[in-house]
């Protein structure tokens, strides 16, 4: 969901 | 991933193993702080909450094991080891951290992406991680001699996210997605806080003389 592509940083 | 973040973790991961180093070898955590310690824990546990759940890639998973792992322990080894507790200076580690935590909480919940529970979270973490090292910085005030792992761990832990901030000058021309705002402004205000820091570790290496930090 886009929580995940919005925080694929550290 | 560009060369920026690359840096960037690898930065953070030198500058947790630095501490390590520093906490295993010489049994000593002279001059760190615990505050700032157990605030980056409380930031990694409530910005990886999705750890198991949403996978991203392997690096990204072991990176944060890593960063977990490191922080909880760096707290355990200061709270709890019989020799490194003896070195850890309480009465000049004071700062009230946990008033920190209070208003990075509260703005949180008003300013955010999201009113999910994951996204606030994960926006307490930021705005956290911005400030978790005044307790440290404040303790390298009062600490007259800084010895240079301490100075090194500080250095690359500020370091990191100024190269985040280059990251996300990069995602922003390389990439139609690009950060939120949310991030940017508490990673320079994170970055900024280090300015002073930089500044007097820059003139200790140039002069070649002790780091220290006026009062």
């Amino acid at each position: 969901d886009d929580f995940d592509d919005d925080h694929d940083e550290l | 991933m560009n060369i920026f973040r690359l840096a960037g973790d690898m930065t953070h991961l030198f500058s947790v193993l630095v501490l390590l180093l520093k906490i295993h070898t010489i049994k000593s955590c002279a001059g760190i702080s615990l505050k700032t310690q157990e605030l980056y824990a409380i930031v990694f546990a409530t910005r990886y909450l999705d750890i198991f759940t949403n996978y991203i890639s392997l690096y990204n998973t072991i990176m944060k094991l890593i960063f977990l792992g490191s922080s909880f322990s760096i707290v355990w080894y200061m709270r709890r080891h019989k020799i490194v507790r003896r070195s850890y200076d309480k009465d000049q580690d004071t700062f009230r951290h946990y008033f920190l935590m209070l208003p990075c909480l509260i703005l949180a919940l008003i300013i955010n992406e999201k009113f999910t529970f994951r996204e606030v979270m994960w926006t307490f973490s930021l705005y956290l991680e911005a400030v978790a090292i005044l307790p440290q910085l404040v303790l390298l005030q009062r600490t007259r001699n800084i010895d240079n792992l301490t100075g090194q761990y500080v250095f690359l832990l500020g370091a990191y996210r100024a190269f985040y901030i280059l990251n996300w000058i990069y995602r922003y021309f390389t990439e139609e997605h690009f950060v939120h705002w949310i991030t940017w402004i508490s990673g320079l205000v994170q970055t900024l806080l280090y300015a002073d820091f930089f500044y007097y570790y820059f003139q200790s290496w140039k002069n070649n003389v002790k780091l220290e930090l006026p009062a």
